[in-house]
């Protein structure tokens, strides 16, 4: 069949004028190299986790290096993948001081017999793995931006 | 929250999701783009769907094993994955009032894409063109 891929940015409740330009043209290259992978032969598989890591490293989007604080002020990522073929899961919760989470939930799913890995035994896991992995707090340092959108008033989700 | 489906040309379906969560969420929180069926699903069957909003509303509906299941049921009567996806965000945005964001494909590589929030940037791609929009009824189209 026709290769095929779609993506999403995330919701948005307001205009933010050029930085909302700037996420859908972001949006819209990751999907190209997604779709370029596939064509090129790639499995679904690498081509999600490629599209996903290209938005992990864009500071406009709400995972990874844009990812806003907790209450705490620190960054905790989530991120899962499932496999439609063998529906197999693996997906990683509240992980700190990783470069790509997705890909960690790519190896959660493909090397264990499990579906969600968090905290210290998550980390033991990436600790083992070729995931490149960043300094204490590093994610927190990244983005100034996100510090602006810090809340740290009770959000109506908790 | 960031989301992918893709169907590669063997047909097989994989969907991923990666988020930062909710500003000055609790700490330890985890949210739906961990949770298998919430904010991801697929089925190389039938399709896949990421899902983005609302966590505890996603995890509460099952969101996207819902709309999954509710494409397979669609399929049998030759509806389409935009129904099904329009649907299922009318739903549980009625019925949890939070607003929720939804982007999917089905096994033919039919896309759907629904929410309930004023904006949520979405793109697509098949057969040299990419469409993509932000609003409510943006569908443009240009070639790759």
């Amino acid at each position: 069949m026709d290769p095929v891929i779609i993506a999403h940015g995330g919701i948005e409740f307001r205009h933010s004028g050029s930085s909302t330009s700037r996420k859908q043209v972001a949006l819209n290259n990751a999907v190209v190299q997604g779709y370029a992978a596939i064509c090129n032969g790639k499995p679904s598989v690498e081509a999600v986790e490629m599209t996903i890591s290209i938005l992990e490293d864009d500071q406009h989007f709400n995972a990874g290096y844009g990812s806003v604080f907790n209450a705490d002020g620190e960054v905790e990522l989530d991120a899962g993948m499932m496999n439609g073929t063998t529906l197999k899961v693996g997906s990683v919760g509240a992980i700190k001081d990783v470069d790509h989470p997705i890909t960690l939930a790519k190896y959660v799913m493909e090397l264990t017999e499990h579906s969600l890995l968090v905290g210290k035994g998550a980390r033991k896991f990436a600790a083992g793995l070729k995931v490149p992995k960043l300094f204490r707090g590093s994610l927190a340092n990244f983005h100034l931006q996100s510090r602006d959108r810090w809340d740290t008033g009770t959000p109506e989700s908790c | 929250t960031v989301g992918v489906v893709a169907i590669d040309a063997e047909g097989r379906c994989t969907a991923g999701s990666s988020s930062g969560g909710g500003s000055g969420k609790m700490a330890g929180r985890v949210g739906s783009s961990a949770i298998a069926g919430a904010g991801f699903y697929a089925d190389s069957s039938i399709g896949g769907c990421v899902a983005t909003g609302h966590g505890e509303s996603i995890m509460q509906s099952c969101l996207c094993f819902n709309l999954v299941d509710q494409m397979s049921l669609q399929a049998k009567s030759g509806q389409l994955a935009m129904l099904a996806v329009k649907n299922v965000v009318e739903a549980a945005t009625r019925r949890f009032k939070k607003s929720v964001g939804i982007v999917a494909l089905d096994c033919d590589g039919e896309f759907g894409v629904a929410f309930s929030a004023p904006r949520m940037p979405w793109a697509y791609c098949r057969r040299g063109k990419l469409r993509f929009g932000a609003e409510s009824g943006e569908n443009y189209v240009k070639d790759v």
